[in-house]
C-alpha cells in the first residue's frame, strides 16, 4: 500500500528550521496493523499527514498503492484520500459549526453519495462509538473523549481501506477505549491496513508490528509481543 | 480550599438537556493531592471547570478558601483565578495568534506582573518543559504533546496555589509524562494543592486519594495505594 523513500520534512519557519523527518524509508503492506511509538515531537504525526497525502515532503519518494504521490494531480489525491483512507487526527478536526452528524458524513459529501445514505452510514457510526442520542450537538458540546469518538466515526465513514489513527484513545478512558481498539481490530481482521500513533502500551501491544521513531527517524522496529 | 455542596450542571442545548453534574459534595483541603478519574462523560471536566470558577453551576453550592463562589464580583473571581489558580486544559486552550512566550506570560499580564520579570519567568518555565528552544514558535507550529506542554508552563506561570490539570500527559510519551508528574508532584511538596484528571493508572497511583465519578456523581472515592 505504502511505499516511502527518503523522506524529509522540514518546517522552515523564520530563524528556527525544525527538520521533523529526516531521509524515513518505509513500506506498509496491505492488511498490515502497525503501531508508531516514540517521544514527543519525534515525527510521528509528521509521518502520518505524509503518509495520508495531508501534506507534502520537503524531499523524498512516496507511493500508494503503487503509485507516486508527486505524479498526481489535487483531484487525483483528493479521490484516494476521500475514498481510501480514513484519518482519526491527534486534535480531532471536527468543524465547529457543524453538528456530529454534518461532521460525520463530510467525507461522504466529497465522494458525492447520496444525501439520505450518507446520514444512514453517519448515525450508524455515531451508534456504534455510543453517540447517537447527540447527534444534532455540536463538538463545543461534547466532552474530550466524546470528540474523539466522533472523528473516529468520521475517519471510517467512507469505508477507507488504509486507517491512520493519531493517538485514537488518548482522551478515552480504559471501556471506551477497549471498545474502540475492538472496533479498529475488527476492521482489521476484514483486510483494512492499520496504522496507530500510540503512547499506550495496550494499544501498542496489539500491534503486529511496532516502528519506534526517534528524534525524525526510524530508530528501531519490533513487535506488539514485546508489550 | 475547595468546599462544594449539592453542585449539579445541566446544559440546556434546545431538544436534549445533559445532566452533566449531579448534586456533587466535594472537599479538598490545603496541600492535597487528589486524582478524578471516570469514564468519558462522567463529568470531570464540568467538576474541574466549576472548581477553577470557570464555569457557573446550575445550583448548589461552592466556597473557595472560605468564601461562597456566588457573593463574589468578576473583578473578585478574576483576582482568583489569576493569582491562585492553575489550570491545565484538557484542550490546551493556547491563543493561536500568539508565540509560546507570550502565551505562557498572559496569566501575568493579568496579573500586572512587570514585563522583563513576566519573560524572564515564562521563559525560565518553558526551559522547564524542554521548549525554551522553541519560544517564538506559535501553537500550530508544535506538536501535541509539545502543546500541552505549553499549556502546563501557562498553568504554573502565576505560582498558584491550586493547581487543577485536565489530562496533563494524555497526548505525552512515557519519558515525558514521567518529567511532568515530577514537576507536578515535586509543586505538591512544596506544599500546592494539585487535582489532576487522568486515564493513566500510573498517574492515579501518584495521588494520595482518588475520586471516582460516573454519570454525574462521584460513586466512590479510594486512594493510589489501589493502583
Ligand atoms: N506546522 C509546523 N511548523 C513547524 N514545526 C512543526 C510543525 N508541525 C510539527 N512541527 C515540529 O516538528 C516536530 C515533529 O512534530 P510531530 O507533530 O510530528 O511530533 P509527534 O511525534 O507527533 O509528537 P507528539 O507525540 O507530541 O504528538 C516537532 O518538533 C514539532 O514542533
Ligand atoms: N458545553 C457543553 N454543552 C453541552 N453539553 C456539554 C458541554 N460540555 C460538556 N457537556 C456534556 O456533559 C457531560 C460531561 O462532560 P465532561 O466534559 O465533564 O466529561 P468528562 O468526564 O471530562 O469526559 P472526557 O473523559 O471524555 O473528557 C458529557 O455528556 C458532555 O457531552
Ligand atoms: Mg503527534
Ligand atoms: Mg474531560
Amino acid at each position: 500500500v505504502v511505499r516511502a523513500r527518503d523522506l524529509t520534512k522540514i518546517y522552515d519557519t523564520g530563524a528556527v528550521s525544525v527538520h521533523a523527518l529526516k531521509a524515513v524509508d518505509l513500506d506498509i503492506q496491505t492488511g498490515e496493523f502497525c503501531a508508531v511509538v516514540g517521544p514527543s515531537g519525534s515525527g510521528k504525526s509528521t509521518l502520518m499527514h505524509l503518509i495520508g497525502c495531508l501534506d507534502s515532503p520537503t524531499s523524498g519518494q512516496y507511493w500508494i498503492d503503487g503509485t507516486e504521490v508527486a505524479t498526481l494531480d489535487d483531484d487525483a489525491l483528493s479521490a484516494i484520500r476521500n475514498h481510501h483512507i480514513g484519518f482519526i487526527f491527534q486534535s480531532f478536526n471536527l468543524i465547529a459549526q457543524l453538528d456530529l452528524v454534518a461532521n460525520v458524513e463530510l467525507p461522504l459529501i466529497y465522494a458525492n453519495q447520496h444525501k439520505n445514505q450518507r446520514r444512514h452510514l453517519a448515525l450508524s457510526l455515531l451508534e456504534k462509538v455510543g453517540l447517537a442520542d447527540r447527534s444534532h450537538h455540536r463538538p463545543n458540546q461534547l466532552s474530550g473523549g466524546q470528540m474523539q469518538r466522533v472523528a473516529i466515526a468520521r475517519a471510517l465513514v467512507n469505508d477507507p481501506s488504509l486507517i491512520l489513527a493519531d493517538e485514537p484513545t488518548g482522551n478515552l478512558d480504559s471501556k471506551t477505549s477497549t471498545e474502540i481498539m475492538e472496533l479498529l481490530t475488527n476492521l482489521h481482521a476484514e483486510g483494512k491496513t492499520l496504522v496507530i500513533v500510540t503512547h499506550d502500551p495496550r494499544v501498542a501491544g496489539q500491534a503486529e508490528r511496532v516502528i519506534h521513531m526517534g528524534d525524525g527517524v526510524i530508530q528501531w522496529e519490533g513487535t506488539g509481543r514485546e508489550y
